[in-house]
């Protein structure tokens, strides 16, 4: 998969 | 980051900054669930692995410094300084029963099958359940102190504000993440029931009582 948008939120 | 998750951020922030505030002016952790406190703990070391090797950007590195720096001292509060306030008799939600599922959910839902993925999902779902054994404890004495109702409309405040986040996020960005808005729908109905006494009761000076 892509590189996971979520790993910038807490 | 956009408006929505920074204000949630920050609700986040102030709710743990109140339930220090709250340990040290009544010197007593009463009514906080030492389970539910752990469990924080346990999310936020798995979720911020990433600290090791991925950089977002410092407000992203300090906050998440906060959150696994302050989950900590509320234990070390708790089991030190303020032992003798805490009662496991009335904190007997079995958290095995929710650490079992989110292991199990967690390595079937996840955006890849590595380690630090899989412990990810993991801390998204178990965030969702942590504030069980505080809510069982909340339903078996059936009040709480005005600042611990404070603490847990914080709480809830923050994970609401992530909503219109993600929302925000679909419109702009074009990004969904399932796994993050599945969980985070989860934890957010868990807050409904309590604020409907914060807003009914508490917010209009009374003291936090559930119906017998």
């Amino acid at each position: 998969g892509k590189e996971c948008s979520h790993h910038d939120e807490l | 980051m956009n408006l929505f998750r920074f204000l949630g951020d920050t609700a986040h922030l102030a709710s743990i900054l109140v339930l220090i505030h709250k340990m040290h002016t009544t010197k007593s952790c009463r009514g906080i669930s030492f389970k539910t406190q752990a469990l924080y703990v346990a999310v936020f070391v798995t979720r911020y692995l990433d600290l090791f090797y991925r950089w977002v950007s410092l407000y992203n590195f300090f906050m998440k410094l906060f959150f696994i720096g302050s989950s900590c001292y509320i234990l070390f509060l708790m089991k030190t300084k303020f032992r003798p306030t805490q009662d496991p008799a009335i904190d007997t939600f079995r958290i095995e029963y929710l650490l079992g599922p989110c292991t199990v959910i967690a390595l079937i839902f996840n955006y890849k099958f590595s380690p630090t993925e899989i412990l990810w999902s993991f801390s998204i779902f178990l965030e969702s359940v942590a504030i069980l054994p505080q809510l069982f404890l909340l339903q078996r004495t059936g009040e709480a102190e005005t600042i611990t109702t404070h603490y847990l409309a914080a709480l809830g405040i923050y994970r609401a504000l992530y909503i219109p986040n993600w929302i925000y996020r679909y419109f702009t960005e074009g990004v969904v993440d399932p796994i993050a808005i599945t969980a985070g729908l989860v934890q957010t109905g868990l807050y409904i029931d309590f604020f409907y006494v914060y807003v009914t009761k508490v917010l209009q000076g009374q003291k936090f009582e559930l119906p017998a």
